[in-house]
């Protein structure tokens, strides 16, 4: 699997259309304090089935959608999708021998979020499943939150030794 | 079970002594289970030794040094089973320059090793001139997040604008 | 009791609010005791507007504006009660480029303002360079540490040195 | 109160004679990861009379003297001192009139530390008080600790109030 493209739009202050290619190597991200550097890392782990508000630094899962800013109103909903190619051998069979895999995410305010994949309708965990396959997914140590190695840090070695599960 | 977080454990410390050491120039470091003889009870200690001093636990190394060592740590997790992406958000706040070139030496190996796809969150001006592409995000309109492709010159510039 | 720790947020509270404006040039702070009637037993909780963005609790800020957020309320308690010395340790790690430049224009105005001295350990050559002196930390015999007075030039040397 | 000078041997990584001038204005200290810098900031809270241990980071106090180095071997004793010019006025009688006072504090492995004002041993409580009376001190607000930020950002907002009690 690749991770090829992310898009977002309504996604916390990603109001606009916003697309970021994922291309093979190092790729930097930079920018003032504040500017939406840790919110783009927060879409991909949305896309990629997260399910904690907390952990996405939220009240609800509601708080992802843009909340206004002092010259526009909030948006109602907010869609983030991920482009991979070369998936796993085990898709659903209504994906399988695709090349490429657009899995999508939106929200829609009071009302709860949908996954699909390549346009149709899939369930949450089919999202997860694929990604954990490939050892990523939302809350794969390969995603490292900023403040995440401050916690690890500080953290007692019962609470380390979860780190190690994840290898497991 | 207990068996696969011992295969798990074994696997993860050889990776994390070897990755010490190339992020610290030298020296040595190994996890070790303690608390409890069951894994699935027991808490996980990092013991560290920076070249040419004596061994300590984390908790008494210095902010860089337990940065760097956690860093280790996670890239050993990340090692025992690679993802085809690894975004990694400011881990280098704590560093000085010359840990940062180390750090920036092992993402670039590891890029070609794993084939993974590395997104590198950064304020530090050596990181940004170690990546093979920079993205700013500014926000010209306050509040709202834009997205643009930058050269390096561009993205020191970003980094200082209000 | 009661009376003092009322008497202080008031103080703390009005500092906070111009510091904040200060280091973020612009917007609005304030402090809030929530969760009890009696201070003694209240939490303390701060709102924090960024220039141009809604106001929020401090959990959704971003990790340099909380960071930012956190060094104001510092100041607004130490200059309640000036001390002779301050010595702050880093505390520049997450911030931008234009966030330090502030951060060290307060500093200069504070040390004139209070003659308080003040003792900034960093990493940023921003703030290396707005120093009125520089000392170098060296371990030229690993585990052994040097004290030497040095200039800019070479602290940012330094700053790399293994 | 002014602080002038600070000199420590055997303390931590500064095993030989040191001598850091505080001058009026901005001080920078730089220096690679791991070399001493919060070392140094740590034998002024020790010498301003620090009781913890673990807010030296360590395990005993006696972890405050040289514990030895891959060339060196541990030491026995450390000491510091800090030299203040204009003293408060209620200071103990010996030192009644003085310009400037030199506050030290010694430590002898296994056998505890020792407090000295311009040569007399006098006790912690002493030194205590004449720095807390000047808004001064090991556990003052304006001594701030290497990830202290980052601890009252994680606190709950009743362990945050305890920093308006330093200021009442
Ligand atoms: N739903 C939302 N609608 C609008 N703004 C939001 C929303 N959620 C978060 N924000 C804003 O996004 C900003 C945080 O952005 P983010 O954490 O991505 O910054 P950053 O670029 O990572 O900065 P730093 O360098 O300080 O870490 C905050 O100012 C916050 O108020
Ligand atoms: N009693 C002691 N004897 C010898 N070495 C010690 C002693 N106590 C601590 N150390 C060593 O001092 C080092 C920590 O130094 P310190 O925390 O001052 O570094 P620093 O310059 O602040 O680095 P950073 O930039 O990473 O924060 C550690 O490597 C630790 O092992
Ligand atoms: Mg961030
Ligand atoms: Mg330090």
């Amino acid at each position: 699997m690749k991770f090829e493209r992310l898009r977002l739009a309504g996604f916390k202050t990603f109001v606009e259309p916003t697309e970021l290619v994922i291309a093979p190597g190092l790729t930097g991200v930079v920018g003032p304090n504040g500017c939406g550097k840790s919110n783009l890392v927060e879409a991909l782990r949305w896309v990629m089935g997260e399910t904690s508000s907390k952990s996405l630094r939220g009240g609800g899962m509601d708080d992802v959608i843009f909340g206004g800013s002092t010259t526009r109103p909030e948006r109602n909903h907010a869609e983030v999708s991920i482009r991979i190619s070369e998936p796993p051998d085990d898709m659903p069979a209504h994906l399988a021998g695709s090349d490429h895999i657009e899995i999508a995410r939106k929200i829609v305010r009071e009302q709860g979020s949908t996954y699909r994949m390549n346009g149709r309708e899939v369930r949450a965990r089919d999202v997860q499943i694929l990604f954990a396959d490939a050892a990523s997914g939302a809350r794969s140590p390969s995603m490292v939150r900023q403040g995440q190695i401050g916690e690890i840090i500080a953290a007692k070695p019962q609470h380390r030794r979860r780190i190690l599960e994840d290898a497991a | 079970g207990r068996g696969r977080l011992r295969a798990a454990f074994a696997t993860v410390n050889s990776h994390f002594g070897t990755l010490f050491q190339r992020l610290f120039g030298g020296g040595s470091a190994e996890l070790q289970l303690v608390e409890a003889d069951d894994p699935l009870e027991a808490g996980l200690e990092i013991l560290a030794k920076p070249p040419g001093k004596k061994p300590q636990l984390l908790s008494l190394l210095s902010g860089g040094e337990q940065a760097l060592t956690a860093t280790a740590l996670i890239f050993a997790v990340f090692l025992t089973n690679p993802a085809p992406i690894c975004v990694l958000d400011e881990v280098d706040a704590p560093l000085d320059d010359s840990n940062v070139e180390r750090l920036c030496d092992l993402l670039a190996d590891m890029a070609q090793e794993t084939q993974t796809r590395f997104l590198m969150i950064t304020h530090n001006p050596i990181s940004m001139a170690r990546m093979d592409r920079l993205f700013g995000v500014t926000m010209v309109e306050r509040g709202v997040s834009q997205l643009v492709s930058v050269d390096l010159a561009t993205a020191e510039q970003l980094a200082e604008a209000v």
